[in-house]
């Protein structure tokens, strides 16, 4: 079903999106 | 509440102009900061931007980093009604 893997793919670039935040927080690379 | 806390941080590095919501234009002001294309930025814009309105509210926001905390059953779970 391309709705699940399209949904899979932003769950991915969501954690993406929400991790980069956390290291510019932390100022971690 | 520090997940919440960590959703208002995150939602200020996005809201600069400190206006209450986040626009397209705000996400891809983040483009030189964070490691994503703007292809991404705009996913992630469209993902959390739950109605659709062109605008990010506080609540959107925290809604999807709970998502992306706990997953998306206690996401739903966290904006139901009591």
């Amino acid at each position: 079903d391309p709705n699940i893997k399209g949904a899979a793919a932003n769950e991915g670039v969501l954690a993406n999106f929400f991790n980069s935040l956390l290291s510019k927080k932390t100022g971690a690379p | 509440s520090t997940v919440l806390e960590k959703s208002q941080e995150f939602f200020q590095i996005c809201d600069t102009e400190e206006k209450g919501f986040v626009t397209r234009w705000d996400m891809q002001r983040l483009l030189g900061e964070l490691p994503l294309s703007a292809e991404e930025l705009e996913n992630v814009f469209d993902t959390l931007d739950a109605d659709g309105n062109g605008y990010l509210t506080p609540d959107e926001f925290s809604s999807g980093f709970s998502e992306f905390v706990f997953g998306p059953a206690a996401a739903s779970a966290a904006t139901l009604p009591p």
